[in-house]
Formats: C-alpha cells, sequence, structure tokens
C-alpha cells in the first residue's frame, strides 16, 4: 500500500506538473 | 525598540502569463490595431492565436508584455473604413496569409502602448490550398503579365461606364490565377480623379481626390480566342458628383451599364461589366 517514488502527491518542494500556458487558443484556424 | 516593518519583498522581474489572459489579449489587440494602422498596403489583419508571452517589470512604473502572435489577412483593405472586428478572415480556399509578429507592449496605469512591432507575412503553401481545393486559384505575384493585363482592363471597363470621375489605379492588392490559367482574379485599389472620363484626355494631368478609394475586384476570363472581364467596385468617400443616370454616386446601386467603344478593346465578349453599389461616405 505504500507509493513508489515519483507517484502521488508531490511532496514539499516539489512543483506541481506544469500545464502549458502557451500557445493560446486558435481563433479561426491554423495556417 | 520599534523598528519599521520589513518592505515588501519586490516583485519578480519576469513573469510568464497564460497566452489566454485578459490582459495579454488586450496587449495583442493593442500590437493588432498598431500593425493595421501602420501598414499602407494590402489588407487589415486580425488577432488568430498567440503564441508566447514573457511580462517584465519596468522601472520604475508598469510592465512591458513581450508578445509573439499569429495574424491572419482579412478580406477589408487597410484604407477601408470597415471597423476590423466586421472584417472577414479569409479562408483557406482563398489562398490565405499569415501574418507573424513580434511585439512589446507596454501596461501602463492599464492602458496599452506598443513600443514596437516587427511582422512578416507569408501566403499559406499551395499543398495545404491543394488538399482543401485542388481547382483552386493560387496567389501569384502582382507584378505578374496576366495580373497587369487583367487590373488594365477591369479598370479601363470601370472608367468606360460613365462615371463622374475618371479612376486611377493606386495599387494591385491580390492576385491568384487558377490552375489551369483560363481566368486571372484580382482585388486592386483605385481613386477617382478630377478628370471627367469622357473629356480625359491626359491621366498624368488628373490629380487624385482625397480621402476616397474604391476597391475592385475583378476577374478576367480568356474565352473563345478573347476576354470577358467582370469587375465590380466599392467605393468610399465624398461623391464626386451625380451620375449621368440622375443617382447620386453615393446613394443605392450604380446602374450596371454594357461596355462602352472606349471598353470594346478589353472587353471582347460576354457579360456586362457590373459596377458595384457604391456606399454613403464614410470619411
Amino acid at each position: 500500500g505504500v507509493p513508489g517514488p515519483g507517484l502521488g502527491v508531490p511532496g514539499p518542494g516539489l512543483a506541481a506538473p506544469a500545464i502549458p500556458l502557451c500557445p493560446g487558443r486558435i481563433r479561426y484556424f491554423k495556417v | 525598540a520599534w523598528s519599521a516593518p520589513p518592505p515588501p519583498p519586490p516583485p519578480p522581474p519576469v513573469r510568464d502569463p497564460n497566452c489566454d489572459d485578459p490582459d495579454v489579449e488586450q496587449a495583442a489587440l493593442a500590437a493588432v490595431q498598431y500593425v493595421n494602422s501602420n501598414h499602407r498596403h494590402g489588407y487589415k489583419y486580425t488577432l488568430n492565436q498567440i503564441d508566447k508571452v514573457r511580462v517584465y517589470q519596468r522601472r520604475p512604473l508598469g510592465e512591458v508584455y513581450v508578445l509573439e502572435m499569429d495574424l491572419l489577412e482579412t478580406t477589408c483593405h487597410v484604407l477601408d473604413p470597415t471597423p476590423l472586428k466586421n472584417c472577414i478572415v479569409r479562408q483557406v480556399i482563398e489562398h490565405a496569409v499569415e501574418g507573424d509578429c513580434d511585439v512589446s507592449v507596454l501596461k501602463l496605469d492599464n492602458q496599452f502602448v506598443v513600443s514596437n512591432a516587427k511582422c512578416e507575412s507569408s501566403p499559406d503553401s499551395a499543398e495545404d490550398v491543394r488538399k482543401v481545393c485542388p481547382n483552386c486559384a493560387l496567389l501569384v505575384p502582382l507584378n505578374d503579365t496576366k495580373v497587369l493585363h487583367a487590373v488594365d482592363a477591369a479598370l479601363a471597363a470601370f472608367n468606360a461606364q460613365n462615371h463622374s470621375s475618371y479612376f486611377k489605379l493606386l495599387e494591385i492588392s491580390r492576385a491568384q490565377i487558377a490552375p489551369l490559367q483560363s481566368s486571372v482574379y484580382v482585388e486592386f485599389v483605385v481613386v477617382p480623379t478630377d478628370c471627367a472620363p469622357k473629356d480625359m484626355a491626359d491621366p498624368a494631368a488628373c490629380n487624385l481626390l482625397a480621402d476616397q478609394y474604391g476597391f475592385c475586384k475583378a476577374t478576367l476570363t480568356e474565352k473563345d480566342g478573347g476576354e470577358d472581364v467582370a469587375a465590380s467596385c466599392t467605393v468610399f468617400g465624398a461623391a464626386p458628383g451625380p451620375q449621368p443616370d440622375g443617382a447620386g454616386s453615393t446613394v443605392g446601386p450604380t446602374v450596371a451599364a454594357g461596355p462602352t467603344e472606349a471598353a470594346r478593346p478589353v472587353v471582347a465578349t460576354g457579360p456586362p461589366v457590373v459596377a458595384g453599389p457604391a456606399r454613403p461616405p464614410v470619411f
């Protein structure tokens, strides 16, 4: 029942998984 | 002993906000407006996508938004007073043109002021157009001899329609030729002059009327050894004078008329040239 390394909630000092913020939304179509 | 509280920590010198953040979008829209008001040829562009953004603190006040953004060409010429929000984006089948811009925008007192912009435009690839439309016309250079001929023919036909002014060519804005090359599609800008078309002997002596523009679309088709030309122009600006048919040149549709004698060399056969509706003055 003990999660192995790399699993579970990030501990103190560890960043949450990065969410891609860019590029932004496409308003019409991609050229 | 009393001591002052420690000063607040300085803001981080750099941040990377979301590309769809409202402030980032406002900075991008300010940049689009700047780009459109600083080029005098071709068409207005509209925002398609914000690719990257980084925000720097500016001392003593403000922030600088450094953006990379993609724009798309619309059907509104930059001299066309139509608001950008009412302009239609060119579709892929029209051989769309994209603009890539690097811009810097200062945000100060909630105002966005563009400090610099550098853009490059490029057409979509012919392969991309052919994927969705194998027989669609593709963009060609504006100095192509077929393009120049099509514009000359269309303008001559337009001038032969007894407008109150003789119109001069200002620029050729767009040109496409279909794969089979039997027709040439052109878009160009014309300006009325102080010359009457009937009395016009020397075009070089005619002076352009200020702040009046006509935006023309024409197709020249080779047919049975001759040529058909169909052209329509939308004219913005003050009325140069009443039309011979009694209708003002700024109200109602201009009556479609067949080619006159002067137009015959360029309008060999086919349907009459049609002059598009003239809109009310906007300047």
